[in-house]
């Protein structure tokens, strides 16, 4: 038996648009300790991970390990019927071909009890080894979602060059170039934190894709290091987070 | 000219 009671549906609603963009169908591994997705996008670019710990719901209840496979179209189906405020418990039965979502409006007038059914789905499981990142950069999430999106106008690559002064994000395409750099901030909004100078080539609509998790995040931290995918990071407060892993460009 | 690789080829699976 599982069953998950988060007190705003809003949240829940930010990590499914999170996530939907670069998923249609993803199982959520449900355990003790809390919640676990791990899954390549289509193309198998992009990896993205969402873990929530237990403590994260104000109540959190499972005895046996589940699997649940969602759609995630029809999930943000279902969530959309509930509006932002109301309080969602999540309850799946052991082996369950279906889940339940019950909403609560705050005064508590209100409940829709909603079921959706479960797929199926092939799992394939990747091991990611702990990485030791030659460039690790905090900034502000919006600030990141920014670039991201200003790149996007000038061409499908975007690279990445971190040094130790600055972080230097260009794109060069047939329109004309364009060249954001950052540097730390005396008030710590980006901060760097360099071992050796990095320079990636990463393609931009996947960054931009995981600028959805915007929302969920004040800030975002950047891992890169030579020859191993991108770490895009949005903490959910101290309970967990969204991390999405992107594969390099490399010159033909 | 880049190529994209695959976010397979950097992990194992399990």
């Amino acid at each position: 038996m599982f069953e998950a009671r988060l007190s705003s549906t809003l949240t829940l609603k930010k990590i499914v648009d999170a996530l939907r963009d670069i998923l249609n169908q993803s199982t959520l591994d449900c355990s003790d300790t809390g919640i676990q997705l791990q899954a390549m996008d289509n193309s198998h670019v992009s990896l993205v991970c969402l873990c929530l710990r237990s403590d994260y719901f104000e109540k959190y209840k499972c005895s046996r390990n589940v699997s649940l496979g969602l759609d995630l179209k029809s999930l943000t189906k279902v969530l959309k019927c509930a509006n932002g405020d109301d309080a969602v418990t999540i309850k799946a039965a052991d082996k369950a071909d279906k889940i339940e979502l019950s909403f609560e409006s705050a005064g508590k007038e209100r409940t829709a009890d909603y079921e959706l059914r479960l797929l199926n789905l092939d799992q394939e499981h990747l091991a990611i080894p702990e990485t030791e990142y030659s460039c690790v950069i905090h900034m502000p999430a919006s600030e990141f979602a920014r670039i991201c999106r200003d790149l996007a106008v000038f061409s499908e690559s975007v690279v990445i060059a971190c040094s130790k002064n600055c972080i230097k994000f260009s794109a060069n395409g047939e329109m004309g170039s364009a060249n954001i750099k950052l540097s730390q901030t005396s008030k710590a909004e980006v901060t760097l934190q360099v071992d050796e100078p990095v320079t990636l080539s990463f393609a931009g609509r996947y960054l931009n894709t995981f600028t959805r998790a915007t929302p969920l995040s004040e800030k975002v931290k950047i891992g890169m290091a030579a020859d191993v995918p991108l770490l895009v990071e949005y903490p959910i407060e101290d309970y967990g987070y969204i991390r999405y892993y992107l594969a390099p460009k490399v010159d033909d | 000219q880049s190529k994209q690789t695959s976010i397979a080829s950097f992990f194992t699976k399990v």
